[in-house]
């Protein structure tokens, strides 16, 4: 599968709408300090599902645009992965924010969060496994964790 | 339960010497995965070590900034290799590279991950220019920052 | 002893602002420091809040790498100007700074430091190509790793 | 005071009787990844006092050329720093692991590590300060302390 479009909305330095694709085999996201490219990285993670913690906010609110000064714009935010599969069919993810807590959809239909994570899982998504989404600074770690630290992240993959 | 581990071990530090040395473009290079405890590997830890092209053995905290990242990437590969996620998404892994490990990086990912979409996020032209396409974020006007998103196909520009 | 570490406090909470507006080379750039008890500063904790250009006032954990590592700075160069080291030793500071802050922090040292020496050890030419001199080093033959060491006095080069 | 040279004799990469310098009012130090940078830097800190965990090593005797491979070439290294004080009279630190322990002189003369120490701090040199080194990776940090972790940093300052 093939991850063709991100959408999102009020989500972080996002306002409204914001539509990020076609996005290619290799894709880059450039742009000066502090422009928002971490955040387009907070956006994929969270549609996939990770914790807040990962997504450097205390609450789920928080990833509301506006809310780093206080004044959220809205009272929700959502972030849809759109993939293509075997080249054929779309398969849309959507995870957001309402009120305090998080609803996922998958295709537009409202699923429980363990129904959308095993079927993430079924794609080789896996949040858990720490296997695709390297954040900022956590590069080197990767290869300086403790033996005991890489049998458990084994254990998480097979 | 313990089967499926014993294996995605093996599976893994079988493959990452190769990735290593296809990292790092020099056959000279070599990476060791395996488990302290070989009878009952779930029950200890699983030590991981590289040799630097050029270098002798030694343990991995002697390693320079730039070499734990390639040691790093080349650990994230070969889990791919037994585990394949359908994208990654990599936050300035560049930033402790020099532009020699930066275009064997760059060409790593272009040359070996075919069922792999690669998602990254750099400063350095000298890694974001073999992207097929660029997203350009800046930031635009608002109480708080408002981040405006661009898109380039490089692939209309130069013939691969 | 308390009188002493109030009046260190003061010293660099006077200066922060004006030294983060010089190394952001921008006036609607703000640097708080100060204690969270004022009576009994060495009590307590003491808060450092920046606010980036173009932005408004929201904990330090909302900054990105860029904005932090600029802010880190400003505080390193306060501290100084309180109690002055001969020289600094900076290694890969510029690694999360893009070019148009790497030319910042380059022009501030460059121009207001004026009893401060400086060291630093960079990957990137934007950086590096501000200094008085180069210290080359490369790998040499061995066993082990045997650095061998250049050097470039680049004043005899460009009229400064 | 200014540092005209560093002179090291086996330390980390550096083999035999390595010169650096002169050193001018802005100095970048360059090269490939796994040159010997971040070693050099290591030299300086050594030099005024650094302890061993802040060097990336676990025991002095690691400083010594080729005991990263097992194979150290000598018993002992040092390293020396030299400043010009006032444009006019050089003066001179030398610090050396001799067997597992240091030994410091200043101007060729043997001194207790106390009263090199103290004769550094007169010149404003203060490893304990983090004042003026910054080590690979950790400049982020100096802004994310704790506030209490601040106070205890300018303790140590005033
Ligand atoms: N909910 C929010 N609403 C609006 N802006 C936000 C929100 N949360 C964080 N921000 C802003 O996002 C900025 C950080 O953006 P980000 O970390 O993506 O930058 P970056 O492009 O990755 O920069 P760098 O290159 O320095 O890493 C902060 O300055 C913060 O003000
Ligand atoms: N005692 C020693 N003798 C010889 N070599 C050593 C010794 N200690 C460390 N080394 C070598 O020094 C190398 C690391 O050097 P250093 O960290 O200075 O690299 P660097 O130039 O800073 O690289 P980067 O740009 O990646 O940060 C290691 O590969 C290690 O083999
Ligand atoms: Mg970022
Ligand atoms: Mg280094």
């Amino acid at each position: 599968s093939f991850l063709q479009y991100i959408e999102m909305e009020n989500f972080k330095s996002y306002r409204g709408h914001v539509v990020v694709g076609p996005l290619k085999q290799f894709t880059a996201v450039i742009g000066p300090n502090g422009s928002g490219k971490s955040n387009f990285m907070d956006a994929i993670s969270f549609v996939m599902g990770e914790k807040t913690t990962s997504l450097r906010v205390k609450r789920l609110s928080d990833l509301i645009h506006g809310s780093s000064i206080g004044r959220p714009v809205a009272r929700s935010c959502y972030v849809t992965a759109k993939f293509i599969v075997n080249g054929e069919y779309q398969l849309e993810f959507q995870r957001s924010v309402i009120g305090g807590s998080s609803e996922y959809r998958i295709n537009g239909n409202s699923v429980s969060s363990s129904a959308y994570l095993a079927r993430l899982e079924k794609m080789g998504i896996n949040v858990k496994a720490k296997n695709f989404l390297v954040f900022q600074g956590a590069v080197e770690n990767i290869a300086m964790k403790t033996p005991k630290e890489r049998t458990s992240l084994f254990e998480e993959i097979s | 339960r313990s089967e499926r581990f014993t294996q995605c071990c093996n599976h893994i530090s079988d493959a990452i010497d190769g990735i290593y040395k296809k990292l790092a473009r020099n056959e000279a290079a070599q990476a060791y995965l395996g488990p302290d405890n070989p009878e009952e590997p779930y029950l200890d830890g699983i030590n991981y070590n590289c040799v630097a092209p050029g270098k002798r053995f030694q343990p991995m905290s002697n390693l320079s900034g730039g070499e734990k990242t390639i040691a790093a990437l080349a650990l994230l590969f070969s889990i791919h290799n037994y585990q394949p996620a359908p994208f990654f998404v990599l936050d300035e892994i560049d930033a402790a590279l020099d532009n020699t490990n930066i275009g064997k990086v760059a060409s790593y990912i272009r040359d070996h991950t075919t069922n792999l979409q690669t998602i990254v996020i750099s400063l350095k032209e000298e890694f974001y220019g073999h992207a097929d396409a660029l997203v350009g974020i800046t930031p635009g006007d608002g109480d708080c920052l408002v981040s405006k998103v661009y898109l380039f196909d490089l692939t209309k520009f130069y013939d691969k």
